[in-house]
């Protein structure tokens, strides 16, 4: 996680979803 | 992603997934070359490069909002992601150069014949690209079949690293009915479809790791500038 941590950061940080 | 409030209920007839897919789909990025540099190689590939980490950012977000995406634990949202952002920009710029004769719509502003391919050495790309553009032309790909197809692109990642592969499954599965039904009322008069657009995806895999493979090659040559999020994604590959 540490090595992809801007990926990490933006699926936490995106709005929230819509889901089913 | 869009301002509006996601729909509550679809029309009849209409799927939800499909529907929730749609209105989820980020709007499009403008390119925006800087005027201040002449024209050449690296100023291509920096405003492709650029172009496509902001539309990155955007992906990732959109993910979020596929339906049951959100469900997966992270770290197997971090895996398909990265397996498959590659595949999902480019089918972006498929979809977006449709109706653009042997021309790639990267954005708007940024639309790129084989000449100016050849000259930013991505011409071998822009072919492969152009193959899969005229699949879906001959297909007439419509924006419901694209934006679900992109979502199972997403799904069928095939990264190493799943950790509940039962939970990816039933994402794969939801989002393959979605599309199943989705053919089943609007093109009932071709009960393959859906096969077809499906037996796209190799090839929209094969296309994407030659442009990973291209773009880790402009990385170890140092000379184009890129931003951390490309840079990291191409690293996970």
């Amino acid at each position: 996680k540490e090595k992809h941590k801007i990926l990490h950061r933006l699926l936490q940080n995106s709005s929230s979803p819509v889901d089913l | 992603l869009p301002q509006r409030n996601p729909p509550f209920s679809s029309s009849q007839g209409e799927n939800k997934v499909v529907t929730l897919l749609l209105w989820a789909e980020p709007e499009r990025v403008c390119a925006m070359p800087d005027p201040a540099l002449p024209d050449s190689d690296i100023k291509a590939l920096t405003t492709l490069c650029d172009l496509a980490d902001r539309e990155l950012v955007l992906n990732i977000s959109w993910a979020k909002h596929i339906p049951g995406f959100s469900s997966l634990c992270l770290s197997d949202q971090m895996s398909l992601l990265q397996s498959a952002w590659m595949e999902i920009l480019i089918l972006r710029v498929a979809f977006r150069s449709l109706t653009y004769e042997d021309r790639l719509v990267f954005a708007e502003d940024y639309i790129m014949d084989a000449g100016q391919a050849k000259s930013a050495g991505l011409l071998e790309l822009h072919t492969a690209i152009l193959q899969l553009v005229r699949r879906y032309r001959s297909m007439r790909l419509e924006t419901e079949e694209f934006v679900t197809l992109k979502a199972i692109a997403l799904a069928n990642s095939d990264s190493m690293h799943i950790e509940d592969m039962e939970a990816v499954q039933g994402l794969q599965d939801s989002l393959h009915e979605a599309l199943l039904d989705y053919e089943h009322v609007q093109h009932r008069e071709d009960p393959r479809r859906t096969g077809k657009l499906i037996m796209t995806l190799p090839l929209l895999r094969q296309t994407s790791a030659k442009a990973v493979r291209h773009f880790c090659s402009i990385k170890q040559d140092g000379r184009v500038p890129m931003h951390k999020l490309f840079l990291e994604l191409l690293e996970a590959n």
